[in-house]
């Protein structure tokens, strides 16, 4: 563990805490994909297969059984205790664009021929494009509530995050993997002009509005 | 290779 990584795993923490108490003090997920929510569910599903078998740390396991936990309640929140405030008119992505080419890439390119190792790269490469309908959906609305952005800004530094772990893993320790980090720069790259317009309109106090 | 497996990460 180094602090790049923990920084980023808190930043993802942040960011799942923040969608939470958006939705629930709010009572409304206006604003929120929940085409995204379904697609980081599947992520952490494929990616936490091993959650019983490989035993790496308390820290490691109680962090899986969080995202998990906190995946499903956000689809939960969204789909059946708030279901009338389901912006469905502006989540129209089409997930099966998503999971179909990262399921086919995955049995592709992998690192291992095997399910849990096939499922694992499913789940990189998913993770990498999970927040497309996010940002389509922002594009298609024009504009988000500052409490979205922050969101979108904490769960886009967690990648930003993990880019620096594995530089500093591979001089530290010679650590890398191609896969996981090829992924985790289209994953942040995919962020870049909202992280352009967070920094120069969210926190001077403008809302974020994107140009139509 | 690309290898890593070992799956210490989130």
């Amino acid at each position: 563990m180094n602090i790049f990584r923990l920084g980023g795993d808190l930043a993802h923490l942040l960011a799942i805490i923040i969608l939470l108490l958006k939705i629930w003090t709010t009572r409304s997920c206006a604003g929120i994909s929940g085409k995204s929510q379904i697609l980081f569910a599947l992520t952490f599903t494929a990616r936490y297969l091993d959650l019983f078998t490989n035993f790496v740390s308390v820290y490691n396991s109680v962090m899986k059984v969080v995202y998990l936990a906190a995946a499903y309640a956000t689809l939960y929140l969204m789909y059946v205790k708030f279901k009338a405030t389901y912006d469905h008119n502006h989540d129209t992505f089409r997930l099966e664009f998503l999971i179909l080419p990262a399921a086919g890439l995955a049995l592709i390119i992998n690192h291992e021929f095997s399910i849990i190792e096939v499922m694992w790269t499913f789940s990189i490469y998913l993770e990498a494009v999970a927040i497309l309908p996010q940002l389509f959906m922002v594009s298609k609305t024009g504009e988000a509530e500052s409490i979205t952005s922050h969101y979108l800004f904490a769960l886009g530094s967690y990648r930003a995050l993990y880019i620096v772990n594995w530089v500093y893993r591979y001089y530290s320790e010679g650590f890398y993997d191609m896969i996981a980090t090829l992924a985790g720069v289209v994953q942040t790259v995919l962020y870049c002009d909202f992280f352009y317009l967070y920094i120069t309109k969210v926190l001077k106090g403008k809302k974020l509005q994107l140009p139509a | 290779a690309t290898k890593s497996m070992n799956k210490d990460e989130l």
